[in-house]
């Protein structure tokens, strides 16, 4: 999958990809303070490239949890799962339904997205991303996006969740590269010295199929070098 | 050379009459089935003879049509207000002569009978048609007929064809009667995508009873059970400016209850009622969740509680409960207003001092085989004490145990308090549909339900308030739209959940509605609009049960309209065919009665022209649509 990080104070975007085995579940967000967690599960396509340069890789299911609500909330391309404790509530991707509840609202939009609310805090919207049923190599997949991401406290981490607070870098030597039309440069972050290409990506939140393209500068190597120590520190056993 | 020409076996010839063919056809389009039943009959004798035409519908089906060709000439049925038919039924009745009516006929059905007077040889064609909106119960919709000729029929056949939008998940039919072997060959059942088939076509030999006899083995149940797919909670079909919505969400967690079982420990429930009425319970105790709330109240001179409050279903309280119910005993006198009133209290209570949780809801339950004695005894005091206590804030249910019930009463008590009332047939299953009553209602998934549609844009909205959705049910509303070119159609259904508040919005764009319409071509056209019809007096009927004065009167206005005008038999008109030439020895007469009187299973149709219309000898015998 890949991560586009809006750094409103220099009015830019960062980006990188995750290349995990299908299977692997990597943590997002997680808010102790807050109680929130997201975590994500990776699918690969229907037919697995061995070649880990050509194989794509998506969110096929994410787990959002809220401890001090007690509430869990599954979303697969095939269906939403609510738990409320022990108690599961389960819609569909047809459902238009709004849920709210003390401190949460959700609202799935049929065969769009997810709107889901914590209060006066965090909103969180999870597209779907269907292709064409009998398509041979791609299968239906979720994106995932934070709105008000300031509203979650500052000791909130995961592979999303440390971009929530301040970010600062620097961009400088930018040169042609091989793709003319994706220039190189260097860019100082988290006192790490990086090469990055100027490339864009595309934010579907207002209409999955078409996507609005973000211009980005992206980080090699699993975003290497942003990403706050070890990409394995991200890998968590379970959904929940 | 002789005329080659139809022969017929002498033993299919019983007093004369051989009847030749037996057709039920039930034609099903989103819940809404129409049947006809057609026997063609032929006198072989050398003397007129007296032909009869006995059918058992379901309670909940109006007759639409009743037609009776005698040698190629159709005499139709006429709908008529009940008070203009009987007074053509009485003068037949008066003379002696043919007359024919429907009674109640045990738990489900009601028997639709008519004879005829036909001449030698002669050829008669009875054809019955009768409509009812399926109801869904426990995840299925059923169909239910009843088979049984009275002598072997050549062309014997039952056939179904359903159409369901939402596609059809599963398809089943069963008949109490049936052995293996006649059911791999006589019974076909599929279905695909939308559509689903069901034929019983059993030949004459597969009729007898045994290879020699000459009576059939066809007398019992036959069943038809489906439901559709369930992709969307909700599903909305529009047919010319008519629209059906259909609400069924799944997938929900239950909302627990708090339910108070008020019951009938008079001395008329001794032995046999008790005994079942305890095992129903124990079995019920079992299936109580943990986080329900339950108590009991048992009245007879005296009203006394198991506890003075309700207790959760822990299972050392269940424990407790299933020892205190196998110790109930009979004794003494009826005192309904002071047991209902203690239950009705005691969950107020609850609510108010919070000693249940905040989601859920209240249940009273009253289980009763008599009429006070005790007390308030006038009913319609007890309807007004329930009425008032209550204040609509939950509902109530009535079972009615055994035959001597006033159960006109318990309907109203329990229509009046948003709930719904059930006799409980003292028969070896009453047991079971003490169980099955409370299966029904023992999974509430929302409450306060609420289906709104756009203000101006819907006009003549039948139903749209529930206070319960129960898991496997299914919530109907129908409606005629303002604008019938619309091409966008909004829907939103709000209830209170288990843990959380929902809100299930459905739409139509024009896409969508013009591919319901060429749709329309498979199924016959006017469906919604006779749905809406059928549901629409089905509830002005249920509201007139608990109206009084003027707006008794309104509602009856108002139904009777309608059964005029979408030809239907309800309680409120009659259906006369009558033979214009010789109409006084002709009349026949199609009627409906409610469950307000009570007919004894063993009556037949013998006894169908004593009934209704005639100053009943006894009460016991009384039935009528009133």
């Amino acid at each position: 999958p890949h991560f586009i990080i809006r750094v409103p104070g220099k009015n830019d975007a960062l980006c990188f990809n995750i290349d995990e085995d299908p299977g692997t579940v990597l943590r997002l967000i997680h808010d102790p303070v807050t109680g929130l967690t997201v975590h994500g599960e990776i699918i690969g396509d229907k037919v697995a490239s061995a070649d880990s340069k050509t194989r794509n890789t998506y969110f096929g299911k994410l787990g959002i949890a809220n401890a001090y609500l007690d509430v869990r909330i599954e979303v697969t391309p095939e269906k939403i799962s609510l738990w409320n404790g022990e108690a599961q509530s389960t819609f569909s991707w047809l459902d238009t339904v709004t849920v709210t509840q003390n401190g949460m609202t959700m609202a799935i939009n049929r065969k769009k997205n997810i709107v889901l609310s914590f209060g006066d805090g965090v909103t969180f919207v999870v597209v779907l991303h269907q292709v064409w049923k009998k398509h041979p190599v791609h299968r239906d997949f979720l994106g995932f996006y934070v709105v008000d991401s300031h509203r979650m406290s500052a000791q909130t981490h995961g592979l999303l969740g440390q971009f929530f607070h301040p970010l600062d870098f620097e961009v400088s030597d930018i040169r042609p590269g091989l793709d003319p039309s994706k220039p190189v440069a260097t860019m100082v972050v988290k006192n790490h010295q990086l090469k990055v290409t100027r490339g864009s990506q595309k934010d579907y939140r207002r209409d999955a199929s078409v996507g609005v393209k973000v211009a980005c500068w992206f980080i090699h190597n699993n975003g290497e070098g942003l990403l706050d120590g070890d990409l394995k520190d991200y890998i968590v056993p379970a959904l929940f | 050379s002789r005329p080659l020409g139809k022969r017929s076996l002498p033993e299919m010839v019983v007093d004369g009459i051989e009847v030749y063919s037996t057709k039920i056809h039930c034609r099903v389009t989103s819940r809404f089935a129409h049947n006809t039943v057609t026997t063609r009959a032929t006198n072989r004798a050398e003397t007129a003879k007296e032909v009869s035409f006995d059918v058992e519908l379901p309670k909940t089906a109006f007759i639409t049509n009743f037609t009776l060709t005698i040698d190629g000439v159709t005499y139709p049925g006429n709908i008529k207000e009940k008070e203009v038919a009987q007074k053509q039924y009485d003068r037949a009745v008066s003379q002696g002569k043919t007359a024919g009516l429907v009674k109640a006929s045990g738990r489900k059905l009601e028997k639709f009978t008519v004879s005829v007077n036909v001449a030698a040889g002669s050829k008669v064609t009875f054809e019955l048609t009768y409509e009812e909106l399926l109801k869904r119960n426990k995840g299925k919709y059923e169909m239910y007929l009843k088979v049984r000729p009275k002598q072997l029929v050549k062309h014997f056949e039952i056939t179904a064809d359903i159409f369901e939008p939402q596609g059809i998940s599963s398809l089943d039919a069963q008949a109490s009667f049936i052995t293996n072997d006649l059911l791999a060959s006589a019974l076909t059942k599929s279905f695909s995508g939308k559509k689903g088939h069901v034929s019983f076509k059993p030949s004459v030999d597969q009729q007898r009873s045994c290879p020699t006899c000459t009576d059939s083995l066809l007398d019992g149940d036959f069943t038809i059970t489906y439901d559709v797919n369930r992709e969307s909670p909700a599903n909305v079909q529009i047919v010319n400016g008519y629209f059906v919505h259909f609400f069924a969400p799944h997938g929900l967690p239950v909302v627990p209850k708090n339910v108070v079982f008020v019951i009938d420990v008079s001395g008329s429930m001794y032995y046999q009622k008790l005994k079942q009425t305890k095992e129903a319970l124990l079995k019920i105790l079992e299936d109580m969740k943990e986080n329900d709330y339950l108590n009991f109240v048992l009245f007879a001179s005296k009203v006394r509680v198991w506890k003075d409050h309700l207790i959760q279903a822990t299972p050392e309280n269940i424990q407790e409960a299933r020892a205190f119910v196998s110790n109930i005993a009979a004794e003494d006198t009826t005192n309904i207003n002071g047991g209902l009133l203690r239950g009705i209290e005691m969950l107020k209570k609850a609510r108010e001092e919070h000693q249940v949780p905040e989601r859920s809801t209240s249940i009273v339950i009253l289980l009763t085989d008599g009429i006070a004695n005790e007390g308030v005894s006038r009913p319609e005091d007890i309807q007004a004490n329930a009425r008032n206590a209550i204040g609509g804030k939950f509902p109530l249910y009535s079972l009615g145990f055994g035959d001597n019930v006033d159960y006109g009463f318990l309907e109203k008590l329990a229509l009046e308090n948003n709930g719904f009332a059930r006799r409980i047939y003292e028969a070896s299953d009453a047991t079971l549909q003490l169980q099955d009553f409370y299966e029904e209602i023992a999974n509430p998934l929302l409450t306060g339900v609420e289906v709104e549609y756009p203000q101006n844009a819907i006009l003549d909205l039948t139903q749209n308030t529930y206070k319960h959705y129960y898991d496997g049910s299914e919530i109907v509303v129908a409606g005629k739209l303002a604008d019938k070119d619309m091409n966008h159609f909004k829907a939103d259904v709000k209830g209170h959940g288990a843990f959380n508040d929902l809100s299930f919005t459905e739409e139509l764009d024009a896409e969508e509605m013009e591919k319901a319409r060429q749709e329309q071509d498979y199924i016959f056209g006017d469906y919604i609009e006779r749905l809406w019809a059928y549901l629409t007096i089905e509830q002005l009927l249920d509201k007139r049960k608990k109206a009084q004065g003027e707006e008794k009167e309104n509602l009856t206005a108002q139904a009777l309209e309608l059964s005029l005008k979408y030809h239907f038999v309800t309680p409120l008109t009659s259906m006369v065919v009558t033979k214009p030439e010789d109409n006084e020895d002709q009349t026949a007469i199609a009627d409906k009665p409610g469950d307000g009187g009570w007919a004894p299973e063993g009556e037949r149709a013998g006894s169908a022209v004593l009934v209704g219309y005639q100053p009943p000898q006894t009460p016991y015998y009384y039935v009528d649509g009133d």
